[in-house]
């Protein structure tokens, strides 16, 4: 365990607590990508099937339960509680062009043949474009809540963080995971004009407003 | 190509 990646996970809950406290508080989704929602759901659904017959430490145990129950939650107020405030219109990117290649890849590309291996695959390759029905619908809207904005900040912050981490692990343990490292830089670079966003304006105390 | 088996990342 590394500084990196005790940030990434912090940076990882945060943003996870902060659309929670967004949606409970304002007790509207708006603005919020549902399918996002499901797919970071079915991300940690897929990844952390060795809850209970893999144990590492109970960091790891206590973490993956918070972010199973941080997603499941999540989605039910989304889906249930204040669905009359979801914004389905604009909620409308194909999940089916995210999921067939992504399944199609983790069969392809992967460690070991075996189920586990593969759910584990294809939870790293989701991760990386599970944000996109998100960045899509504020590309359609046109702009966010500035608690949204943070909310993604921090989420775009925890993979960054883990790229870290990685370099800092191969240098002192020549750990080297090469499809981890490749998705998680897939996946920060689609947060990369967010960011130059989120700088040069909600840091400066604008709103976010697509030109 | 072969790598850790039983992931310790969250």
């Amino acid at each position: 365990m590394n500084v990196f990646r005790i940030l990434g996970d912090v940076s990882h809950l945060l943003a996870m607590v902060i659309l929670l406290v967004k949606i409970w508080r304002s007790k509207s989704c708006a603005g919020i990508s549902g399918k996002s929602q499901i797919l970071f759901a079915l991300v940690f659904t897929s990844r952390y099937l060795d809850l209970l017959t893999n144990f590492i430490s109970i960091y790891n145990t206590v973490m993956k339960v918070v972010f199973l129950l941080c997603a499941y939650v999540t989605v039910y107020l989304i889906y249930g509680k204040f669905r009359k405030t979801f914004d389905s219109e604009n909620d409308s990117f194909r999940l089916e062009f995210l999921l067939v290649p992504v399944i199609g890849l983790s069969f392809l590309e992967n460690y070991s043949f075996t189920p586990t291996e593969i759910l584990w695959t294809f939870s790293i390759y989701l991760e990386s474009v599970a944000i996109l029905p998100q960045l899509f619908m504020i590309s359609k809207t046109g702009e966010a809540e500035t608690i949204t904005t943070h909310y993604l900040f921090f989420l775009g912050l925890y993979r960054a963080l883990y790229l870290a981490n990685w370099i800092w692990r191969y240098h002192t343990e020549n750990f080297y995971d090469q499809i981890a490292v490749v998705s998680g830089v897939v996946q920060t670079i689609f947060y990369c004009d967010f960011f130059y966003l989120y700088i040069t304006k909600v840091l400066k105390g604008k709103k976010l407003s697509l030109p | 190509d072969q790598e850790p088996q039983g992931h310790d990342e969250l």
